[in-house]
């Protein structure tokens, strides 16, 4: 119970701290139980030092530098146990360009380490341009949902049309 | 246990019978708003065994069978199927009997949800079990939902620290 | 009291599925208050259907439909008592090109209508593209942030770095 | 009134004086993730008297003070003016006597806020009553936070109920 979660913190908290440098290309952050001895009643709070910045509460980072961080502690979790199938719904919106080619080689990294299949929804033409193939989804008929399979280089038209 | 393809058939937008091939690597999915992408993603999660109707932006479970569009009439059923290759014979001992396995899920309105591992019934309980498991399920750090990054920046710290018992 | 809020819904409900049809090139969209005899007790449900679908709950649409929607009931509120300067932060994140247009269409026609000055902070391309003018925000010195007047034309590079 | 500046001193990123001109129409502001755009936002709400730390995403209100970097050491002061052009003498009567009108807020550590319209000391709710009846201020539904259309999303019908209240 206790112990299992304390080690389970442990273990989350070492992959974590390596994947936040990793998708910041540098700097430092660190999860922290807090308001409980008791780890199964405790909170679990964050704190992010962005390359160059203070140490901060992960509250006080700008929306792209969050979704960053909670990126960090969402693939620390999975590390511990992979998945064979992770699915990513839009996590790349807030993220400007320099950042989503992070996140790329952040996924393309642990698709090494894991062999986990990725299924990555986004509308960022950058990380369509680092997917091994793509689908896409369209409603030729109102309301009605079709998938085509995309060329790589047609993704540009459809990333212009979403 | 290398899950690679999901069928869906009545599902939300998805009303004709639409295969997704899930390959190796990575798998980007595009489109316009609106357009059913986040439906695909549902439709895993729900054959995982996902019972919140909510956390799928229902009312009700019979929100996923389509509902019909200015010209077609809706359904009264939706089934997705997951399936899975299984030549290294990695599955749980009970279904570890075959090179391919399929979990399949159905709904029809006013009879509930009904679950089946290579066309035989099983409980609800016994998919969650199988993809658990897997390391895997509707609700694992796998799966991230649309606007689930920015649940959990927003979340209470006690909620956040759940997120760690996966890895326990 | 209940009578003014009840006008204001009235009020806000028609500017609402104006906006509503105009964000989505067709479609309607209704407000209602439920739960309560009492408007002050009220709850404000919307409901929608975007061009072609079944009317549904916001909560059954897209990412990008309901920020559409939303977007529609802030500004249906807003046009009742037009401020003079209106920010917009990042509203654009979940929405794909098509979507981009209507909305910089319909800022453009608020603008028109009210003489508001927008201030709209955005990482999308095409956004930049509607702007009168562009402000870019810098960080050359790590954590200190400098504002620097950018020409339209430059914005496709500051856009490729975020 | 027409506001058509804003000048931040010390407020978060911004240590240097830095100047943003508020001109008619759309102005974009753009820059990559955790440059400075959205503190530009809150600076602004700030000087319109807004309350609640929290919602400049600090837990004082003190957090809004430039913290330092690894180059350079913190501030004690933040400040920031809102200026405005009125040459067609439409603000509230008590402010209504020049062509010019400059709000600021100013904190220093341990001392609070300090509010003056025109040089003049006035109080918090004095600022925050001039905005209200500009039909502006740091909660109308003219500031829209970043993240805050997913707020309305998710928020509870009563909660989304109060959106109107601006309107009667
Ligand atoms: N039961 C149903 N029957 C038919 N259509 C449905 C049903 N449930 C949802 N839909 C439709 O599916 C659409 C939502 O699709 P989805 O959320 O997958 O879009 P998306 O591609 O993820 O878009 P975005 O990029 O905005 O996130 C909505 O327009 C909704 O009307
Ligand atoms: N008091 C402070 N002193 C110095 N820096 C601060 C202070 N408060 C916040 N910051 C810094 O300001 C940055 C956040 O800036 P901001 O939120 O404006 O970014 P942004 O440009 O909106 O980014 P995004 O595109 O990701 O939303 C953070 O990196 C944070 O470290
Ligand atoms: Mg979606
Ligand atoms: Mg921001």
């Amino acid at each position: 119970g206790r112990e299992r979660l304390l080690a389970a913190f442990d273990t989350v908290s070492a992959n974590f701290e390596r994947l936040f440098t990793q998708l910041f290309g540098g700097g430092m952050a660190q999860l922290r139980l807090v308001e409980s001895e008791d780890p199964l009643e405790a909170g679990l709070e964050i704190f992010a030092r962005p390359p160059g910045k203070r140490l901060q509460s992960m509250s006080l980072l700008s929306g792209g530098e969050q979704a960053l961080t909670a990126l960090s502690l969402i693939f620390a979790v999975f590390l511990v146990n992979p998945a064979p199938v992770c699915v990513l719904d839009e996590v790349d919106a807030p993220l400007d360009d320099a950042n989503v080619e992070r996140f790329c080689d952040l996924v393309h990294s642990i698709r090494k380490e894991t062999g986990t299949r990725f299924l990555i929804i986004t509308h960022h033409a950058l990380t369509m341009s680092r997917m091994d193939r793509l689908f896409g989804v369209t409603m030729a008929e109102r309301g009605i949902s079709q998938l085509v399979s995309i060329d790589l280089n047609q993704a540009e038209e459809l990333a212009a049309a979403g | 246990v290398k899950f690679n393809r999901l069928r869906l058939t009545g599902f939300k937008s998805f009303v004709e019978p639409t295969e997704l091939s899930i390959d190796e690597g990575l798998t980007g999915v595009v489109g316009p708003n609106g357009c059913g992408k986040s439906n695909l993603v549902e439709a895993l999660r729900w054959v995982m065994g996902e019972t919140s109707a909510k956390s799928l932006r229902g009312s009700g479970m019979e929100d996923v069978i389509f509902q019909g569009t200015d010209s077609r009439p809706p359904r009264n059923m939706a089934e997705v199927v997951l399936g899975a290759d299984n030549s290294t014979r990695g599955a749980p001992p009970q279904f570890n009997d075959s090179d391919d396995i399929e979990i399949s899920r159905r709904i029809e309105r006013d009879a509930g949800s009904a679950y089946r591992i290579n066309g035989n019934d099983v409980r609800m309980r016994d998919v969650q079990t199988f993809f658990a498991d897997m390391n895997s399920g509707a609700r694992s750090t796998a799966m991230v939902r649309q606007g689930q990054i920015g649940q959990i920046i927003n979340s209470k710290p006690q909620d956040r620290r759940k997120i760690l018992e996966e890895a326990a």
